[in-house]
């Protein structure tokens, strides 16, 4: 059973910590990428947007999951990044041409998974709007991917800033018909699914912080989260961000359905723009 | 006495809140501009750098002082920022310009000074290093202004984070062989100013937090802060940012300094520069 997760943003919005966080064991060796992520200076990155991917076998409710997260070094680091969404495109339609291959093959009872079934796309806290990076990115993505837009560092914001930015955030991606991933909410669910599902939306764009290093809080826990001289944040606190949420649409409720949508929708409709051409 | 102070970088990273904050009154009526700062969705800003100034009268010490402030909106803020640079110059160098002019008229008693007498610039608290945007805009301009390089929302920064941020900054600064803002320490001053002076040397680039609103701590006191829900940041509180220092350099100790640096190294470079020319 396999699932891939792509995570999109400027270099410094904590996008290899948030991995950590999520899948709770080091999948990004931060020791080994902070030496990669500050080149000595002076060296120049070739001005491209890089595509790496990292797997790992994991186990969530019993049930063994291989899953694979892309991440893509460079995107909006440049002075001028007016391609920067193009090597992703290209690498997710890439992923697209290689499971329509193997669709076509004679024998075609084991197919390999590996498309994108998610976009995590990590938001600068500016505390206004949408970039116009963001803006150009999600118009070019949302109907190739599941779009799941994040505040990243949300500990920057307060809690009247973060319900403010997540307001004009969703008039921008309302204002340009972008369509990101809601979690759909069924009818026929038990009162309790439909509670959690609400729950879930309502979070959405989720403000999101990591932390793969265990820090004490005042009264003596030991928590996974980021301690400052002012205090302690908890990443798995509800009260204190929005990560829990995430992590639970991802992981738990939602899964099947980023599969399903990725399958049944994104691909189909990539398949057959493909055969019309 | 004139003094006017520049501020440079991409939006959302506090510069009107410091603005605000290092001159105590509402300098920035931040209702009004947040209203600018988040034009309707759709609403494209012509792709070019505003050049907007405010002047207030202060008094700081019992000096009545004439501060201006010159902010920048929209540096930084496009996809493709490879000019983003010009329109400062050019302001600068119009500055001078307007000076040269004054200076050569034959009633010479009354110059008024508008020239740039220091440049705050903002980086992105990422904690890993200079980007490629800061490192072409302080190579444009460290002949032409005072740079005084700070680093923004600092409280989304751990101590930890802050020191090993600061120095790799200064190690891109010193590779790429620009010239900050350093005050210079004098030998034939007294201890007192030479440890003070040492003392803020040492906290260069600044790690600065701004705020305009007054918050109440866990032990009841008002301070102008941000208040979390994990706690609360102080403005004016040395153990939680440098801030002090900032306001300190700036208004106290270097201002005589940095007006004397910008006439007698910047201007004069620049007018035998185009004298020669
Ligand atoms: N304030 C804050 N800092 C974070 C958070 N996540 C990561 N960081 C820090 O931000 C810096 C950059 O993080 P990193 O994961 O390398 O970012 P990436 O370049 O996007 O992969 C590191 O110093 C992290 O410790 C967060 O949620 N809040
Ligand atoms: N965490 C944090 N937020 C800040 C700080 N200063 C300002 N802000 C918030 O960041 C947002 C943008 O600030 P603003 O001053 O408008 O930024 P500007 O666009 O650079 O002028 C607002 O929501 C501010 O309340 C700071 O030092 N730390």
């Amino acid at each position: 059973f396999q699932f891939t997760a792509m995570v999109v943003g400027e270099s410094g919005l904590g996008k290899s910590t948030l991995i950590n966080t999520l899948f709770e064991n080091k999948l990004f060796d931060l020791e080994q990428r902070s030496r990669n992520a500050a080149p000595p200076p002076g060296t120049e990155r070739g001005r491209t947007v890089g595509i790496e991917s990292l797997s790992s076998d994991i186990e969530e409710n019993g049930v063994k999951l291989r899953l694979t997260v892309v991440d893509t070094p460079g995107y909006g680091d440049f002075i001028n990044n007016d391609d920067s969404w193009k090597p992703i495109v290209d690498n997710i339609e890439a992923r697209f041409d290689a499971y329509l291959e193997q669709e076509n093959r004679v024998n075609r009872a084991k197919l390999i998974d590996n498309r994108i079934h998610a976009c995590i796309y990590f938001i600068q806290p500016t505390g206004h709007s949408l970039k116009p990076l963001d803006i150009e990115f999600m118009r070019r993505l949302h109907t190739k991917v599941n779009l799941i837009p994040v505040i990243a560092k949300a500990d920057t914001l307060t809690d009247d800033e973060v319900t403010a930015f997540k307001r004009r955030i969703l008039n921008d991606i309302h204002h340009h018909q972008i369509q990101i991933f809601q979690p759909p909410v069924y009818e026929n669910e038990d009162e309790e699914t439909i509670a959690e599902n609400e729950e879930i939306l309502s979070k959405v764009p989720f403000a999101i912080v990591g932390s793969d290093t265990v820090v004490s809080t005042a009264d003596g826990r030991h928590v996974r989260g980021r301690a400052y001289p002012w205090g302690t944040i908890e990443v798995d606190n509800e009260g204190h961000c929005d990560f829990v949420k995430l992590r639970q649409m991802l992981i738990h409720t939602h899964m099947e359905e980023l599969r399903e949508h990725t399958n049944d929708v994104l691909y189909e409709g990539y398949r057959s723009e493909k055969l019309i051409a």
